[in-house]
C-alpha cells in the first residue's frame, strides 16, 4: 500500500 | 492601513468560492504591489497559493505590510448575499488589528451593509519560491483547461487514487476504483499551439482523485493550466486567473507515497 504524504513532508514550517 | 474594493462578479470572489471546498481560513498578505493568498487544506494535502497583484482591483490601497489569518468561508457566506453587481470593500487598521470590516455598497449606492470579521490565528508556511521549484520539474504539461476538465470528470468516475505518468509524447491518467479501472492517454498533438508537453525525465506519481476534481474547478476561470510533475515531489497545478491578468493561482498536491 501506498500512504498520503502530507505538503509538511516537503516544506519546512517557518 | 488597507483598503481594497471590488466588484461582487470580480474573479477573486469567483476564485475564493471555487477553493472553500479545499480550505476554509487562509492566511492573506497584503503589501503595497497585492495580495498573496496562501491556504492549506485541513489534512495537509493540498496547499494554494493565490497572488492577485493591487491594479487587479478597482481600489487597492495599503500604506503597510499586513498579514492576517481570515475566515475565508464566512467571509464568502456573507458576500454571496449581496446584489450581484454591488461593490465590496475590505478594510483593515492598524489601530484595531483584531478584525477587518467589510462594506457591501449596492449599486444605487443607496444601501450599505456592515461587518467585521473577527481575524483567526494561522501557522504560517514557509514555502521555497515557487518558480524557482517549477524550473526543476522532471515534466510539464501545459494544456487548455477544459481538457483537463473533462479528463478531471472521466477519472471521477472511478471512486480512487490516479497515477499520472509520462510516456512517449505525452502523459497517461490511470485510476483503478473498485468497479474498475480508466486510462486517459493525452498526446503532444503536431500543430496545436495550446498544447506543451515537455519530458525532461520519466516520473509517475500517485495521488487522491477527490483533490483532483477541486483544482478542476479553479482551472475553469483559466484558458490553460500547467501541471508540472517529478518524483517524489508535489504534483503542481498553475493556472493565471482570467485573460489580461497577473493573477495566478498554484495549486500543490503531496502525492502517495510507499508506505
Amino acid at each position: 500500500g501506498r500512504k498520503q504524504s502530507t505538503i509538511t513532508n516537503f516544506f519546512v514550517r517557518a | 492601513m488597507l483598503e481594497l474594493k471590488l466588484v461582487k462578479e470580480s474573479l477573486f470572489l469567483n476564485v475564493l468560492e471555487a477553493i472553500l471546498d479545499l480550505v476554509a481560513v487562509a492566511s492573506v498578505s497584503c503589501s503595497s504591489t497585492g495580495l498573496k493568498l496562501q491556504a492549506m487544506d485541513a489534512k495537509g494535502v493540498a496547499f494554494i497559493s493565490l497572488l492577485i497583484p493591487a491594479k487587479e482591483f478597482q481600489f487597492y490601497h495599503c500604506d503597510k505590510d499586513l498579514s492576517m489569518g481570515i475566515a475565508i468561508g464566512d467571509m464568502v457566506e456573507a458576500i454571496r448575499s449581496a446584489d450581484k453587481d454591488g461593490t465590496i470593500t475590505i478594510k483593515a487598521s492598524d489601530e484595531n488589528f483584531r478584525n477587518i470590516t467589510v462594506s457591501i455598497e449596492s449599486p444605487e449606492c443607496n444601501e450599505t451593509t456592515s461587518f467585521s470579521l473577527l481575524l483567526v490565528t494561522l501557522k504560517r508556511f514557509c514555502i521555497p519560491e515557487l518558480q524557482g521549484l517549477l524550473k526543476k520539474y522532471d515534466a510539464c504539461v501545459q494544456m487548455p483547461s477544459v481538457d483537463f476538465m473533462r479528463i478531471c470528470k472521466y477519472l471521477s468516475n472511478v471512486d480512487g487514487d490516479v497515477d499520472i505518468s509520462t510516456i512517449d509524447k505525452g502523459i497517461r491518467f490511470f485510476a483503478l476504483g473498485k468497479c474498475g479501472c480508466l486510462n486517459v492517454k493525452y498526446m503532444q498533438p503536431e500543430k496545436a499551439t495550446d498544447i506543451d508537453i515537455s519530458v525532461q525525465a520519466p516520473v509517475s506519481l500517485t495521488l487522491d482523485l477527490k483533490y483532483m476534481n477541486s483544482f478542476a474547478k479553479v482551472s475553469a476561470l483559466s484558458n490553460q493550466v500547467k501541471l508540472c510533475l517529478s518524483k517524489g515531489q508535489p504534483l503542481v497545478v498553475q493556472c493565471k486567473i482570467g485573460q489580461k491578468t497577473k493573477s495566478r493561482i498554484i495549486y500543490l498536491l503531496a502525492p502517495k507515497i510507499k508506505g
